[in-house]
């Protein structure tokens, strides 16, 4: 099925 | 010195009772702009924004810029403490290592206050950049709530799907399958029953539905929820505040690999 990705993964820290 | 007074005390309840669950440990920033607050739950798979601005505030100090990191959980149970018609004010010393909610019942015959100890966080702050989203989904928040909760029984993960025809709600569970099709509906006599759907492309992706599910918890603040997808990106489920800001929880998708 389909992974969960992480909001790392679009976001970039500051 | 910081100094907030909120007479609709009952906002910050709500929001509390919101993230709690999602979030364990989380700074709130104060500055100018307002009280806000970012943060990831533990796997990194959701993140919280909320903002609620000075303007909203019956006084607001904040003298500089303070980030005043708290045990949500802790914080909530203090918050609970305040009656629904409450006025709530937030204080705290500049370089303090506590917080002080005090809770003024409407006619003032009650007041008290909590002291919260505060803590030390090292939390991520992430860039969210502004994105033009293909496709803006306007609708009841209690029927988004009772869409996530009806297809959480089925199956695990949800897929949303955007398109002329209107947006669908589809999961598959051990059971069966469920769709829900939701078309846009203004003419209806009250806007917060209103269902608006703006689409530049269609768009499908796939969530998991645990978390929208506790994304579900911010109901009470508002009676419509806007769900902004494109493609490429996290999914944001917004919750405006009134008058003062909002609540967005931004979900990563699940993709095929």
């Amino acid at each position: 099925g389909p992974k969960q990705c992480t909001i790392t993964k679009f976001f970039n820290k500051l | 010195m910081l100094e907030l007074r909120l007479v609709q005390g009952s906002l910050l309840k709500k929001v509390m009772e919101s993230i709690k669950d999602l979030v364990n440990d989380a700074n709130f920033d104060c500055s100018a702009t307002g009280f806000s607050l970012q943060a990831m739950d533990s796997s990194h798979v959701a993140l919280v924004s909320l903002l609620l601005r000075s303007e909203g505030f019956e006084h607001y100090r904040c003298d500089r810029n303070l980030s005043m990191g708290m045990n949500l959980g802790n914080m909530a149970k203090m918050l609970k403490c305040a009656g629904n018609d409450d006025i709530v004010t937030v204080k705290a010393d500049d370089g303090g290592d506590c917080v002080t909610f005090m809770f003024e019942s409407p006619n003032q015959d009650k007041i008290a206050d909590f002291e919260m100890k505060l803590m030390d966080i090292d939390s991520e702050h992430l860039g969210i950049p502004e994105a033009e989203y293909e496709a803006i989904v306007r609708m009841p928040s209690a029927e988004f709530a009772r869409i996530c909760k009806d297809l959480s029984t089925i199956g695990d993960t949800v897929v949303i799907s955007v398109t002329k025809e209107g947006v669908k709600f589809s999961t598959r569970g051990d059971i069966g399958t469920a769709n829900i099709v939701l078309r846009q509906n203004t003419s209806v006599d009250k806007p917060e029953e209103a269902t608006i759907i703006e689409m530049e492309t269609p768009v499908s992706l796939t969530f998991a539905l645990r978390y929208m599910n506790s994304f579900t918890k911010a109901t009470p603040l508002a009676s419509q929820v806007t769900v902004s997808l494109s493609s490429e990106l996290p999914v944001v489920v917004e919750y405006k505040i009134a008058e003062m800001g909002y609540l967005r929880f931004y979900l990563a998708p699940k993709i095929e690999e």
